[in-house]
């Protein structure tokens, strides 16, 4: 297996979205690209990450693998690249270690680390293909700022989507707090578009706690989709146009 | 507060 990015910044980006959440996982690597699996310790929400051969500037799985790793160990290792380095990823059949280099683009500096694989019982979850009641699509900044804002009021956040408007609310020992998002467009900026799809309106109710782990995703995509269904888990991604994406799932909290 | 029920109950191992 041998994966190079011509730029570092990208995957230090995608570790910085998942680590905190899921401590130790698996990279499954195939020819069509690099992706993990994970939920969080408490498994109540659920982590996948794709990185498409695509995306690469030379990739080549001649056989499948998975890659136990620390992703604390990995944010480790890539703080010693600049972020404009390629970073090449290489693994043998059967190692036990996999091989970063990190090349500076004048080629005057490369470095090279060693990180030992871990051995991680892979089960993954079947996630159905879902036909979602409501789908927003928002700059991820917008939805970074909504949840830091809310967490000072409370710990769980109701999102409601109606046709035009989507709502944020929450409630505490000091008060409560809510902020409405409304559709707009934005035929020059796509990036700043709120743009809602509602086939049924929904309100669901989530811990904050995660959101806010899910949106140090923010520097990696300028726009977030959330899509939600009545009792379903919250899907929230973030697209990486030609590269992937990253999806958090959250189960939502029940009426007892 | 409200349960939150893990994320196995709607996305079960495969």
């Amino acid at each position: 297996f041998e994966a190079k990015w011509d730029h570092a910044s990208t995957l230090k980006k995608v570790i910085d979205a998942v680590k905190d959440l899921i401590g130790d996982t698996s990279w499954d690597c195939t020819n069509t690209g690099m992706s993990l699996q994970s939920m969080d310790s408490s498994h109540v929400a659920l982590v996948h990450v794709l990185l498409k051969s695509e995306g690469f500037e030379s990739y080549r799985c001649d056989r499948n693998v998975s890659m136990g790793i620390s992703l604390n160990s990995m944010a480790k290792v890539l703080k010693c690249a600049g972020n404009d380095d390629s970073v090449t990823l290489r693994h043998e059949s059967e190692s036990s270690v996999v091989n970063f280099a990190f090349e500076s683009h004048k080629e005057e500096r490369v470095s090279e680390f060693e990180l030992k694989l871990m051995n991680i019982d892979t089960e993954h979850l079947g996630i159905p293909e879902t036909e979602y009641d409501s789908i927003i699509k928002m700059p991820s900044a917008d939805l970074r700022r909504t949840c830091a804002d809310l967490s000072q009021f409370g710990d769980s956040v109701t999102i409601s989507c109606a046709k035009s408007d989507v709502r944020f609310e929450t409630s505490g020992d000091i008060g409560t707090g809510n902020v409405r998002l409304s559709a707009r467009g934005s035929s020059d900026k796509p990036e700043t578009e709120i743009a809602i799809e509602m086939i049924n309106p929904v309100s669901l109710t989530f811990a904050l706690k995660y959101l806010n782990f899910f949106t140090k995703a923010a520097p990696l995509s300028d726009t977030v989709k959330l899509c939600m269904s009545n009792n379903h888990p919250l899907c929230v991604e973030f697209p990486m146009p030609e590269v992937g994406y990253i999806r958090y799932y959250l189960a939502p909290k029940i009426d007892e | 507060t409200n349960p939150q029920p893990p994320i196995e109950t709607f996305f079960p191992f495969m």
